[in-house]
């Protein structure tokens, strides 16, 4: 293992890590640093499985994946806890904070203009280099995972890793993957009618105007890439009434939980700068529909 | 930067503390902790509308596949996800079943040649902060290639 990056202990965690954890960097194209964290296996590290996971966005950092969601811990307050689900007591796992301007990770130059090929360009880098520093996992079983738009940063460095026999790569698994743009835009109008979020008079509106002879089987339909103005403005309104009531578009069941200040922040700046935190269809198609079209949709502008 | 209905403040604290910069071989030339960069999500380019090519190419080249989602998330929905598993052009194997984490529906699998399509009943969009035991059951099955 690298030394050099090995952590001893965390801030706010009583006693000691009880796995191998190790934080540090990564080198993708020169100038571009990387930032990791490696947690050993919880079982059997020798023989577990490698796993690497990606958080979305794009822009969001893999920390959250690490400290909400399957790491080893969860931050409460200024105290870690243990988090009993960790997915690291079956695999060992890396968290990646990708591209450059993600999370600690920085570029020397700055720049923080990146797509989808220079960024699956630069985790192949990365994991190179982490294998480098890990060369014992070398001959481990290697999963890609991640959720989101690491529905994107997968496939695309899956087709990478298909080219480099020497990670013994076997598989992956994409949570809530942001996999094709028109199926989630489609499919996001239809979720929303089917669990209550808009009415039926509504619906058949956007079905009269969105779906050949009104058959609202998905074949005959089209939300997203729609030339036509009826269609187009049914779903606008549609989008702009779930958009401005509050709800937490990431768990539908679940509490809004912006905090007090955030959201009055939110609410002045959410039209030009709604968060791309895990890019999303529903946001496609109110931002492809905003765009495209001159219509004379209203909005409640919240104070 | 803001989130909708997400709030990432104390995390934010935590990951901004110079002990734990410090604890995590962070140098001082990296950036403040944010959970989301507004910089490099508005200058990014997205240049793949859809992922079939490569995710078909990747299971067509022996690799095993798990596409799951939470079924109450409005960001990528379950039923798009379920939509580009079909269009894939592998055959089904078995039919559309529950699966099950201590005798309770954990969510609903459809298993295709090369890979799987799984729900999580109740979960939003990051499975594992909202179900954890069942997305560590799935994960270990996935990695133990059991069925679920």
């Amino acid at each position: 293992a690298f030394e050099a990056d090995r952590v001893t202990k965390l801030p706010g965690l009583s006693g000691e890590i009880k796995f191998n954890t190790f934080s540090g960097y990564l080198d993708g194209e020169p100038g571009t640093h990387l930032h990791y964290i490696f947690v050993e296996s919880q079982n059997d590290p020798a023989n577990d499985p490698l796993l690497l996971w990606l958080n979305g966005g794009p822009g969001c950092s893999s920390l959250l994946g690490f400290f909400t969601e399957q790491g080893p811990f969860r931050v409460n307050g200024s105290q870690l806890t243990e988090n009993q689900y960790s997915w690291n007591k079956v695999a060992n796992m890396i968290f990646l904070e990708s591209p450059a301007g993600v999370g600690y990770s920085y570029s020397d130059s700055g720049n923080y203009t990146h797509d989808d090929d220079s960024t699956s360009a630069n985790n192949l880098l990365a994991l190179k280099s982490w294998f480098v520093k890990f060369p014992e996992y070398k001959n481990h079983d290697f999963y890609l995972t991640g959720e989101s738009y690491a529905g994107v940063y997968i496939p695309t460095l899956s087709v990478r890793l298909l080219e480099e026999p020497s990670i013994n790569y076997k598989g992956f698994a994409i949570g809530n993957g942001y996999l094709d743009r028109v199926l989630l835009g489609n499919s996001a109008i239809r979720f929303a009618y089917h669990h209550g979020l808009i009415d039926s008079s509504m619906w058949r509106k956007i079905i009269t105007s969105c779906c050949n002879n009104g058959d609202e089987s998905p074949e005959n339909c089209d939300f997203v890439q729609t030339t036509d103005y009826k269609c187009s403005k049914a779903v606008a309104i549609a989008s702009n009434f779930i958009n401005n009531i509050n709800l937490n578009p990431y768990s539908i069941y679940e509490d809004c939980r912006t905090t007090a200040s955030s959201l009055a922040v939110d609410t002045l700046v959410t039209r030009k700068h709604r968060s791309n935190r895990r890019k999303l269809g529903w946001s496609l198609i109110r931002k492809t529909l905003k765009q495209s079209e001159t219509m004379e949709v209203e909005e409640d502008h919240i104070t | 930067q803001t989130i909708p209905c997400v709030d990432d403040a104390i995390l934010i604290r935590y990951l901004g503390r110079n002990d734990v910069r410090q604890a995590l071989n962070i140098p001082s030339a990296a950036p403040d902790w944010v959970d989301c960069s507004t910089v490099v999500s508005s200058n990014y380019t997205m240049q793949n509308p859809s992922l079939k090519t490569q995710v078909a190419a990747s299971i067509k080249a022996g690799k095993r596949g798990l596409i799951y989602n939470g079924d109450t998330d409005l960001v990528c929905d379950f039923l798009g996800d379920e939509w580009f598993s079909d269009q894939l052009g592998f055959p089904q194997i078995g039919s559309y079943e529950a699966w099950y984490v201590n005798g309770q529906v954990a969510g609903f699998v459809k298993h295709y040649d090369g890979f799987a399509y799984a729900t999580i009943r109740g979960s939003g969009h990051t499975v594992p902060e909202y179900r954890p035991a069942a997305a560590l059951f799935m994960i270990e099955a996935f990695l133990n290639s059991t069925k679920f």
